[in-house]
């Protein structure tokens, strides 16, 4: 099961708006 | 007492740094909406107490560092890879610098201004905090006299989040150029502005370093002061700011 990728990633991918 | 960030001779950078800026207001109410929200949860839980929700707080603060680097010049060009490993490393420095420079800006002698909006006596937390966290916070009331003797202003601030978050000495960036073109270009733009606005101009800037120095160290004590509370299960968890303390701590 892929690790779950941590809140930082999460934060720095979202779309821009969000 | 800052002057018109469009001012006549304004290096260039230092504006579109300052327009990285998230509005003051606009974030003390987001804070403070979300830490009412957490406060009504420990109303049917019990409330935890004063030390949990100074850290609910600088999580808060720190998801807004997050937003404002991810949306900044320059940074937001790196790759994700890049940017965590910049945040990870210097992550704690942001969040003392966002405090100490709240208190330069808009605080009150004798009081701590929080990013809510509300305000805390010093003397309180004296009296009710550990040696440690009390010694903390003298030394960085120590560096807010300093650099409100230096009358630091906004677009001063603006630069060194920059230094700061642009550091090429951390390890294993794939944009390693990029990144120390960027700190040499916010360097070069602090060092035209504080010239431009003093007098002894190296002096200044050279003042400034030292201040980052004093920074530097004070987070790293804040850091492993914030991570034996958490092993003793003080620190609420599941946060941004248990995660980005593991990251320094793994």
């Amino acid at each position: 099961e892929p690790e779950e990728p941590s809140l930082l990633k999460k934060l720095l991918l979202a779309p821009a708006n969000s | 007492h800052s002057s018109s960030p469009q001012g006549p001779g304004m290096p260039r950078l230092v504006t579109e740094f300052l327009l990285c800026d998230p509005d003051e207001l606009q974030l003390q109410n987001k804070i403070s909406a979300r830490i009412q929200q957490e406060q009504t949860g420990w109303r049917r839980l019990g409330n935890p107490g004063t030390f949990s929700l100074m850290c609910v707080m600088a999580d808060q603060t720190l998801l807004s560092i997050v937003e404002w680097a991810r949306t900044s010049i320059f940074f937001k060009q790196l790759k994700v890879s890049d940017q965590m490993k910049l945040l990870h490393s210097c992550w704690s420095e942001l969040l003392i610098l966002d405090i100490i420079s709240r208190q330069v800006l808009y605080g009150r002698v004798g009081s701590l201004l929080l990013v809510t909006g509300q305000e805390v006596q010093l003397s309180d937390i004296a009296s009710q905090a550990g040696p440690t966290l009390a010694g903390l916070v003298q030394r960085g009331q120590e560096l807010v006299e300093r650099l409100h003797i230096l009358k630091l202003d906004r677009q001063e601030f603006a630069c060194i989040k920059f230094l700061i978050l642009f550091n090429p000495d951390v390890k294993d960036l794939e944009e390693h150029q990029l990144v120390e073109s960027v700190q040499e270009q916010a360097e070069g733009a602090l060092l035209e502005y504080t010239s431009r606005t003093s007098s002894q101009h190296l002096g200044r800037f050279t003042h400034l370093l030292l201040c980052l120095s004093e920074l530097r160290s004070l987070s790293t004590l804040a850091e492993d002061y914030l991570y034996c509370r958490h092993l003793s299960g003080e620190v609420p968890c599941n946060n941004l700011l248990i995660e980005m303390l593991h990251a320094k701590h793994s």
